[in-house]
């Protein structure tokens, strides 16, 4: 079963069409293994991604460097899903 | 731990593949002659793909609400489930919901993507796509909401079958579209078509993978208007809406670009809820704040279907 430990969502803030531009050339860096879950369209939307924990360092100085405003929805992806698993078997019992 | 019938079931809980049928299946035997359980094909997989119908005579028009083709948005699924025991129990109650079962038959089908729903139950929660293995491919998997036959091939689609928004070698290639493609030609008399996603909070209608407006936008949007006002009134959520391309992006080969063009005038596509927090994780007790808001919006479509005949 895939783990998701360490994995972060981070909810990017974009506040023009260069911030949108330089986040879709960040969707396409394969090695980073991001999912987006919303994608960068304009900015009236903000982007959520899930980011690898090997991922985490490469994509906060991405966004640092280019002053691109995001916080972290979810901290750790995996204690999430734990939680939403003892709460099903909870339900069950 | 099975419920013995659909009052024990928890409807504030996610459920697997195989509790949701059972839950069907209870349902059918509680009401068997108000619901029954079609099954309209088999996922790639060979699960059922189970639709209930909601009917209280014959030869009427049909309003289709699906849910669950995006195998990670549990709140989905777990919405209609509420909403089938939502049309159960409000039947013969409530005066609208019964005017609407009077003159149409409802088909719900609950989880639309059994196989990819499975392999986030078993495998990999966050799993988007359906889960047939791509030719010369090691990735698996199709968006089943790219594989339609509008638009498809355009923009705002994938032809590499390791990206989530793969579309398929070509439309209707997944067995879980082709089902409903099927089942949609051969009814032949549905006058809405509602498909359910999550998450975003939006109400979309056609179209996505064209700008140019489709022929009924003003009608269609003023309905949204509507449809969105009524569901924010139960717990303040704000939902946009408007044309897929305009409020999301441009999207080829969408569920509802093609129903629309089908001629299924009222096609909507939800993004449901969001706290904020926690996108694709919504937590459990967010399911019926969730399906209870939706609920006024389908409402809404419903009723606005039956008052305006096409």
């Amino acid at each position: 079963k895939e783990t998701f430990e360490g994995h972060q969502v981070l909810r990017i803030i974009p506040i023009s069409e260069v911030q949108i531009n330089l986040l879709k050339e960040l969707s396409k860096q394969d090695h980073l293994l991001l999912d987006f879950w919303t994608e960068p369209i304009h900015d009236s939307l903000a982007v959520d991604v899930r980011v690898p924990f090997h991922s985490l360092q490469a994509v906060r100085a991405f966004l640092g460097y280019h002053e691109i405003h995001y916080e972290i929805m979810i901290h750790d992806l995996q204690d999430l899903m734990d939680e939403e698993q003892r709460e099903m078997m909870k339900s069950r019992a | 731990s099975q419920p013995r019938t659909t009052d024990g079931y928890d409807y504030a809980s996610y459920h697997t593949f195989s509790e949701i049928t059972s839950f069907m299946d209870m349902l059918v035997q509680e009401k068997p002659n108000f619901v029954s359980k079609l099954v309209i094909g088999k996922s790639y997989e060979g699960r059922p793909l189970n639709v209930l119908k909601f009917s209280t005579g014959a030869n009427r028009p049909g309003i289709w609400i699906d849910t669950g083709i995006h195998a990670r948005e549990w709140v989905t699924p777990a919405s209609g489930t509420w909403f089938a025991k939502k049309i159960v129990s409000d039947y013969g109650h409530d005066t609208v919901l019964t005017a609407i079962l009077d003159k149409f038959d409802i088909f719900l089908e609950i989880v639309t993507n059994p196989d990819g729903f499975h392999f986030t139950h078993t495998s990999n929660r966050m799993w988007r796509k359906t889960r047939k293995p791509n030719d010369g491919s090691i990735c698996v998997g199709v968006d089943a909401n790219r594989n339609w036959d509008a638009g498809f091939g355009g923009a705002g689609s994938s032809n590499n079958p390791c990206s989530e928004t793969y579309r398929g070698p070509s439309a209707h290639s997944e067995p879980e579209v082709k089902a409903i493609v099927d089942f949609v030609k051969s009814h032949g008399n549905l006058k809405a078509f509602v498909s359910i996603h999550s998450y975003s909070q939006m109400l979309l209608y056609p179209y996505g993978y064209t700008r140019t407006p489709c022929k009924d936008q003003a009608e269609l949007d003023e309905l949204a208007k509507k449809a969105v006002t009524d569901l924010k009134s139960l717990y303040g959520t704000n939902y946009k809406y408007g044309s897929i391309i305009n409020v999301i992006y441009q999207a080829s080969g969408g569920t509802i670009d093609w129903t629309y063009n089908q001629g299924i005038k009222y096609s909507y596509t939800f993004e449901l809820r969001d706290t904020g927090r926690y996108g694709f994780m919504l937590p459990a007790n967010q399911i019926i704040p969730t399906a209870e808001e939706t609920w006024l919006a389908l409402m809404a479509i419903m009723e606005h279907t039956k008052n305006n005949p096409y």
